[in-house]
């Protein structure tokens, strides 16, 4: 569940 | 004491406008030398089947939530929240936050808003089946636009809409709040400083009503389309706005 906004949410800040 | 309290509402303001102007997508002056689409533009977008559109849009908005995101983590507290509470903050607001910034890329002299490429009014959006919602959309960035709000200002009420402490499932509540009060204050201090009119703050509170209408609306235009073309969604659509709006 919610794959990718947890991936999203765990990329550093660019 | 009251200069502390200013120079942190100042500071907040600072730190959150810089976090939306890195992540607006679109800068103003850029889009000043944007045209309208043409006539034959327009029906070429008329004339695409409802699911193709409805795809586009999709993506479309998809594209915008991934900035919303990065404003998300770039604001002040936001990633001290459980992953929980950050999941359902951008679930219930990013729309709500893409519809605030609409007010930046639409043009009220003509009743168009940036898609695509051009500028383009509600007609662009005919095939989509969902002219009431469209009609809202477009009346809502026209409303937003009537108040012409400063970056700062837009920052900082997106960055409250998406620290809405009312939403459902937050597992820390006082946490957001805390978070969004700050906001808030933040907000009165850059309008007080603005020379605002003393009801902007409260004009821009009533937005919070019309934002929730607006999503809901959207997510029943969904519910209907994906029960015509569940296969389109399930194939075609972006996952991220699946996860978003078309969970099981």
């Amino acid at each position: 569940k919610h794959k990718i906004l947890h991936q999203l949410l765990q990329n550093s800040t660019s | 004491s009251p200069t502390a309290t200013t120079a942190a509402h100042d500071h907040l303001a600072q730190i959150i406008s810089k976090s939306h102007l890195e992540t607006c997508q679109y800068l103003r002056e850029e889009l000043q030398e944007m045209s309208c689409f043409l006539q034959e533009e327009v029906e070429k977008f008329q004339n695409k089947p409802q699911e193709a559109m409805w795809q586009l849009c999709a993506v479309k908005i998809t594209d915008a939530i991934q900035y919303v995101v990065e404003f998300a983590k770039r604001i002040d507290g936001f990633m001290n929240l459980c992953q929980n509470d950050q999941i359902v903050l951008l679930k219930a607001g990013s729309l709500e936050v893409i519809l605030v910034r609409m007010c930046r890329v639409f043009d009220p002299q003509n009743n168009t808003v940036y898609f695509d490429g051009k500028f383009a009014g509600p007609d662009v959006f005919k095939s989509l089946g969902c002219d009431d919602l469209i009609a809202s959309v477009f009346d809502f960035a026209k409303s937003m636009c009537s108040l012409h709000l400063e970056e700062e200002e837009i920052a900082l009420f997106s960055a409250s809409v998406l620290l809405s402490a009312d939403r459902s499932w937050l597992r820390d509540k006082l946490q957001v709040e805390r978070l969004q009060q700050k906001t808030e204050s933040a907000l009165q201090h850059v309008l007080q400083k603005n020379h605002r009119d003393d009801g902007l703050f409260e004009k821009l509170r009533t937005k919070v009503s019309a934002l929730r209408s607006l999503c809901a609306l959207h997510s029943q235009k969904l519910s209907a389309f994906r029960a015509v073309y569940p296969d389109t969604v399930r194939t075609l659509f972006p996952p991220l706005y699946k996860e978003l709006f078309a969970a099981d």
